[in-house]
């Protein structure tokens, strides 16, 4: 389960702190995922007590506004890789990020399948650039996607490109770039513009010996 | 309340000692963070053993009169309780000018416990609402934890007077150790920007380790 609790003494109302909060939690917290497992707990509850010597936020458009919601995503986003980073038994921090994506839609989908997929995060755990299970992942993503237009790279190293596995691959590299405690595994689907980045973690033995042991 | 529970209570398993895992490698280097105090908001924690005994399970957070509340949820269709209670208050949005309170336990779940589980929620609330003086209302509770078992809300009800004389501004690492449960470590995190006329400050604390896969709205 995940909960946070956030708290500010900005003067604000309701209606624009939901708002501004709203507005953040699809590339915070909804762009996390340790197990793919949803609790039937999560909550969210964001305070604001008005005590602050500054004047109140009245207007979104207004700079002061815009900085503070630039600080609250801010808040959000370092709260959810925490998370990220106490996944259970987790070694490795992974962002993955895709662009090229016919929709945003798409860019979630695809994103969300290769975080999510055990495929992905066991080789991760095993420090092996397996861009093939990233194949795998968007192929069953449903995210419009097109074999021969896909890239794929492991941090700055270009492991697939148009369909093949690039020439320029070195697997020396790309498996020395896999033992670093944080990975960013990008993938272009070469269909549109739109662009989405997730945050996981790898998937180790560690994690079924808490679960085994967790008993309800 | 021993009413509601009625036998359930006695399956409540009670002086387990917890097992803690080694700090995860991936956490934040310089440990917690100092978070600033946030004018008009107080913590407090204690320990219960709502379900493991002898660690800080309860953590309560007193919010001024006039304080604005937002919220996101899980959209999950078997969501626990707690969770429908917030919505609904959310919602309604009665006595916004009133202080509030949040009270969380991370011990008991408070899921998949068919009719107690409102039950236990309103006896928390109502409680909490009673001790610090804010309308029922304005009192959001979350649960963590063992899933499936009556809560035994009573042991959270028996330590709000020492919560309520706990409060202080400045608990709020406390506060984040409290709401642990399988996590390695507290979470927290801060941001300040210049308002018109002064600062603006920010501080959040979360909890969460496993089963995350957030769908919130």
């Amino acid at each position: 389960t995940m909960l946070v609790y956030i708290f500010t003494d900005a003067a604000i109302t309701q209606p624009h702190l939901q708002k501004m909060l709203s507005r953040h939690l699809g590339t915070t917290f909804n762009a996390i995922t340790v197990d793919s497992d949803t609790s039937t707990s999560d909550a969210l509850i964001l305070a604001a007590t008005g005590k602050a010597r500054a004047k109140p936020i009245t207007d979104l458009r207004s700079k002061v506004a815009k900085d503070f919601e630039a600080a609250l995503h801010d808040v959000m986003l370092d709260l959810a890789h925490q998370v990220v980073r106490d996944g259970e038994g987790a070694t490795k921090f992974v962002e993955v990020r895709v662009k090229g994506a016919a929709d945003a839609a798409d860019a979630r989908r695809a994103a969300l399948a290769i975080a999510n997929s055990p495929l992905v995060k066991t080789a991760i755990a095993g420090e092996d650039a397996n861009w093939g299970r990233v194949v795998m992942a968007v192929g069953k993503s449903g995210a419009k996607a097109d074999r021969d237009r896909l890239s794929i790279r492991f941090g700055e190293h270009l492991l697939a490109a148009k369909g093949w596995r690039s020439p320029d691959y070195s697997e020396e590299a790309a498996s020395a770039y896999m033992k670093n405690d944080e990975l960013v595994i990008e993938v272009d689907l070469g269909m549109g513009r739109a662009a989405q980045s997730v945050w996981t973690c790898d998937l180790t033995h560690r994690y079924i010996d808490i679960n085994a042991d967790y008993r309800s | 309340v021993a009413e509601a529970m009625g036998d359930a209570a006695d399956r409540v398993v009670t002086g387990v000692k917890k097992k803690f895992n080694p700090v995860s490698p991936l956490a934040p280097k310089d440990g917690f963070p100092a978070l600033p105090r946030i004018a008009g908001v107080d913590f407090a924690a204690a320990a219960a053993g709502v379900r493991y005994a002898g660690r800080t399970d309860v953590m309560l957070v007193r919010l001024a009169p006039g304080t604005t509340i937002a919220g996101a949820f899980t959209r999950s269709a078997t969501r626990a309780a707690s969770v429908l209670d917030c919505e609904a208050k959310l919602k309604a949005k009665a006595g916004e000018r009133d202080g509030a309170a949040i009270l969380v336990n991370s011990g008991n779940a408070n899921a998949f416990t068919g009719a107690m589980g409102q039950t236990s929620v309103d006896a928390v609330a109502s409680a909490v609402a009673e001790t610090l003086g804010v309308p029922v209302t304005r009192v959001f509770t979350s649960s963590t934890g063992v899933i499936g078992e009556p809560m035994p809300h009573d042991r959270i009800v028996a330590k709000l007077d020492e919560l309520k004389g706990a409060l202080d501004a400045g608990g709020i690492e406390q506060a984040a150790h409290a709401i642990m449960t399988t996590d390695t470590f507290p979470k927290g995190s801060t941001a300040e920007i210049a308002g018109e006329g002064g600062r603006i400050r920010i501080a959040g604390i979360a909890k969460g380790s496993g089963m995350i896969a957030p769908d919130m709205a």
